[in-house]
């Protein structure tokens, strides 16, 4: 369950920063600025966004500069899996060929991160 | 990854996680299960403790020597009047049959709530965040303004009142008096985990209200075929008159159990799929029926069988709610007990569609924005002043009278202490 409302979770902040984007006709690099500046100091809150966006800051901007929508960049970054012989989950709809070759364009994207091969390490 | 694991948050972290798995309060300091802190399962959910260093002070007790010296029930009533040296709470409250008001509920009940403005791009600004604190550590529920404890002004500007404060209104001796004991998740099955942070003494506490509101996760979980999980009436029958057993041996002689039923889903589906979700309202791509459709897809649906495009899946999870619903109305007509008297009323989730109709409502107004399954604050309100309503028709003694001295009560108390 954990694992799925990881994925959940990611989906709905990716969809919310696509739309700053969008609303403010801003860079991602902005949004995510902008999203962290709302967030309240307390319960850590600002400074673990501020963390999120340090950490995987780079991925996000790459993956969404590349027109990947948020299903995508949290299956790229690992938020949501697939689970062997299970459906691929999605909120967005979208053709399965394009799927397919926006997901194997995302893998290329995130293979050079060290933030993933950090995150597969131990 | 575990930010428990470091040393300086280890006990901190220990006490948080103990008042998350009892639902009790995380700062009471004198133990009695009443806090001055508003937080994790603190006043929002339970009356406010007034003296939080003495565990026989707290709501809902009946008054240490008429507090003539102390408040000790913190219904902010104490005192003597020098006009005739009797104390206040003698005057106003003796033979007044004050009661407290107890839920035992799930997530509607605790009014699960994820702000639609923290989604909404468009409209998002410093503020749109500023409840994310309080939420969080209330578990994304919101029982200061729940149907039943509430105790807020609504945020919705809406009339009416929580079934607490229509108590309070009756009888100011109340004042203070009410426990939300629900659990997102919460059902028949598992209200045995937290039913132990219900807090009343045999002896010491005035007579309660007690609400038992489990209204769908008995038929609600994420699993693709969600029947098998399903609550059987037997199972039901055995959990229930385990509860009803609990609650003869803690609650005090004269109180009331009301089992409520559960109401017909089907309604979810039918006016919401083809909304726009929060999420979908900037660029219209993002339905009701996608979002169940991805829920259901992570096995993370809170109702899969409502919350699905399948009718046959509805109406099997329908059918099912119904014989739950019946064998409380037979659990209610049939059992007996020592402290309380026991009484069933359907979820009559209709009529207040028809009464939101009246006022110029849509139906879908009425469900919880962003997850599409709760109902929504104007609902609890609807739904509590529905039960106010009902209980004052059919079963008047369950309310008590008002009281004669709930003007002079204000006058010479003003606001009890507040909330």
């Amino acid at each position: 369950h954990s694992s799925s409302h990881h994925c959940v979770g990611c989906v709905m902040v990716m969809s919310v920063i696509t739309q700053l984007t969008q609303v403010h006709n801003s860079t991602v690099e902005a949004s995510m600025e902008r999203l962290c500046s709302y967030l309240p100091g307390k319960l850590l809150l600002k400074t673990t966004c501020y963390l999120l966006v340090h950490i995987f800051g780079s991925d996000i901007i790459k993956l969404l500069d590349a027109d990947m929508n948020a299903d995508m960049v949290c299956h790229a970054l690992e938020f949501c899996k697939q689970d062997a012989g299970q459906p691929q989950c999605h909120l967005y709809p979208l053709p399965k060929e394009i799927w397919n070759l926006r997901q194997k364009k995302s893998r290329h994207i995130v293979k050079k991160s060290v933030t993933m091969k950090y995150l597969k390490g131990d | 990854s575990d930010i428990c694991s470091l040393p300086f948050l280890a006990k901190i972290c220990k006490k948080i996680k103990f008042s998350i798995q009892t639902s009790m309060p995380f700062k009471d300091v004198d133990s009695d299960k009443y806090s001055v802190f508003p937080t994790l399962r603190g006043y929002h959910w339970r009356g406010r403790d007034c003296n939080d260093s003495d565990k026989n002070v707290y709501p809902g007790r009946r008054p240490d020597n008429w507090d003539a010296h102390q408040d000790s029930n913190c219904n902010g009533i104490w005192g003597i009047d020098p006009k005739d040296g009797i104390p206040y709470e003698k005057k106003f409250c003796e033979g007044s049959q004050p009661r407290g008001i107890i839920l035992l509920g799930d997530s509607a009940g605790a009014h699960f709530h994820i702000p639609p403005e923290w989604l909404i791009a468009s409209q998002m600004s410093v503020n749109s965040f500023s409840n994310l604190p309080t939420a969080l550590t209330d578990e994304f529920d919101w029982p200061q303004l729940s149907g039943a404890t509430g105790f807020l002004d609504s945020t919705s500007g809406f009339e009416e009142k929580s079934i607490y404060l229509h108590l309070r209104k009756r009888n100011r001796c109340n004042h203070r008096d009410y426990q939300n004991i629900s659990r997102n998740g919460g059902s028949s099955q598992n209200l045995k985990k937290f039913i132990e942070s219900l807090s009343r003494n045999q002896q010491l506490d005035h007579p309660a209200i007690v609400i038992y509101a489990m209204i769908g996760n008995d038929v609600c979980n994420g699993r693709a075929d969600p029947v098998p999980e399903m609550t059987t009436p037997e199972q039901l029958y055995s959990n229930v008159m385990q509860t009803l057993k609990h609650l003869d041996s803690h609650l005090p002689e004269g109180s009331h159990v009301v089992l409520h039923g559960l109401p017909n889903g089907t309604f979810l589906w039918e006016n919401l799929h083809d909304r726009y979700h929060p999420l979908g309202q900037l660029n219209k791509d993002v339905t009701y029926a996608q979002v169940f459709s991805f829920l259901s897809c992570l096995k993370i649906n809170p109702c899969h069988g409502w919350m699905s495009s399948n009718k046959t899946l509805r109406t099997l999870t329908s059918e099912r709610a119904q014989q739950l619903s019946d064998t409380l109305k037979k659990i209610a007509a049939s059992e007996k007990f020592t402290n309380f008297d026991l009484f069933y009323m359907d979820f009559a989730f209709e009529e207040i569609i028809e009464e939101w109709w009246r006022r110029g409502g849509q139906p879908w107004q009425l469900i919880e924005p962003v997850d599409g399954f709760h109902p929504n604050e104007v609902a609890s309100l609807l739904l509590a002043d529905l039960f106010w309503k009902k209980v004052q028709l059919q079963w008047p003694q369950v309310l008590g009278k008002e009281n004669p001295f709930n003007s002079q009560i204000e006058q010479v108390f003003g606001d009890q202490g507040g909330h």
